[in-house]
């Protein structure tokens, strides 16, 4: 296993044991800025790690970050683990982000669903869901992304066990979704919340299960356009803005959902690129390039959420 | 480890509603055989599902029988898989 983060190789893809060896070793080596929490477990009892960035205060206003909820995209955790390094590297150097952890803390969820993570290593590559099973259900696995209280069951999401996009049998079902429910409702002050999905280049923003606009559809609609502009400017690469329902499908039970109707007036969620060759199979000689640019969005909406206190 | 030799991965883009929702009817046609990357959302934005080896001849029949123009996003998938299993390799190496 790595013995340290510097030779970590961070434009390749990691097992779920290199990932969580990985954490150890940067929470160890970066213990003045960052630290390891374990909100839970999952079906198939691993533990579901969150990296906490904080320098000091208690309780303060925080920033979501969460990647990796559909397994199958590996490009996302490896975004996650690539930021979570800039941040530490940054902290102190540039001021944008100095200042955002100088006044909030942010937490990244690195592998949202660890054992659909860990099944694309040992079993099926193309796997996207959760591993929970039931009795007398035939098929394996929930949408862990239809399975929040927001909208749940709404036909944006599929009561049948065996679709790809099946909700799972009540609202929050899943350990993986209550656990970080119960975290983000027990800290009370989570401001920003920002979900990576790949692949399709939109940042987007709710609601997905209704049609119906936000209240401060206009303001999320400009910060998109500006985190978009800023992550075009690293690569020259496109993204479609807007809300989910309008820009790509009604989906029903989603996490910025929730996130939004639980108050956190700044929710997006990402799909990042693939650029229309490879799907969900980028190859890592494309991380560190999606990574850098991902960067600059995330920086744009952190600084935004900091400077609009709420 | 599943193989995924021969599966290819199909782009397909529909003119309207209507041929969105003929490519929604696979899901129901072919269980758990079509898995769509990108579901099919709305006319300007593409679809794109793997199919696997043994269904490609019905499934391409399908979409001409619907007049659905698509292209071979991903001609094999398994030999981007090794490839991105042999860089994970070389990369822990």
């Amino acid at each position: 296993l790595e013995r340290s983060t510097s030779s970590f190789s961070y434009s390749s893809y990691h097992t779920l044991e290199e990932i969580y060896s990985w954490m150890d070793n940067f929470v160890t080596e970066y213990s003045d800025i960052v630290s390891k929490i374990r909100i839970g477990h999952s079906f198939e009892n691993r533990s579901i790690l969150v990296l906490k960035f904080s320098t000091g205060g208690s309780q303060r206003r925080a920033i979501w970050i969460d990647t990796g909820i559909h397994s199958r995209e590996w490009i996302t955790h490896a975004t996650g683990i690539w930021t979570a390094k800039k941040i530490v590297s940054e902290y102190g150097k540039d001021s944008t982000l100095t200042n955002i952890l100088d006044a909030m803390d942010i937490f990244m969820e690195i592998v949202t669903n660890p054992d659909g993570f860990a099944f694309t290593h040992s079993m099926n590559r193309l796997w996207r869901k959760n591993k929970s099973t039931r009795p007398g259900i035939f098929c394996i696995g929930v949408d862990l992304n239809r399975n929040w209280k927001s909208g749940f069951g709404g036909n944006g999401s599929n009561d049948n066990p065996c679709s790809e996009t099946y909700r799972g049998p009540s609202p929050q079902s899943e350990p993986e979704v209550a656990a970080i429910v119960d975290f983000i409702t027990a800290h009370g002050n989570i401001k920003a919340l920002i979900s990576i999905h790949s692949y399709s280049q939109m940042l987007m923003y709710p609601y997905g299960h209704s049609l119906e606009p936000v209240p401060n559809q206009k303001e999320l609609y400009s910060l998109a356009k500006d985190a978009a502009q800023a992550l075009y400017e690293v690569h020259g690469i496109e993204y479609i803005c807007g809300s989910i329902s309008s820009t790509l499908y009604v989906a029903s039970g989603i996490t910025v959902d929730w996130a939004y109707d639980s108050g956190i007036k700044y929710s997006f969620t990402f799909e990042l690129r693939d650029t229309g060759r490879y799907g969900f199979l980028l190859p890592a000689s494309q991380i560190v390039p999606t990574a850098h640019e991902t960067w600059l969005a995330l920086r744009a909406i952190m600084q935004h959420t900091l400077n609009h206190p709420y | 480890q599943m193989n995924f030799t021969g599966d290819q991965v199909l782009r397909v883009l529909a003119k309207n509603e209507k041929q969105l929702s003929v490519l929604r009817d696979l899901e129901g046609l072919k269980p758990q055989k079509v898995d769509f990357w990108r579901s099919p959302a709305r006319p300007s934005l593409p679809v794109d599902m793997r199919v696997p080896f043994s269904e490609l001849k019905d499934i391409k029949a399908y979409l001409e029988s619907h007049g659905l123009a698509y292209s071979i996003m991903i001609k094999d998938i398994q030999v981007l898989l090794d490839e991105e299993r042999e860089a994970m390799a070389k990369s822990r190496r």
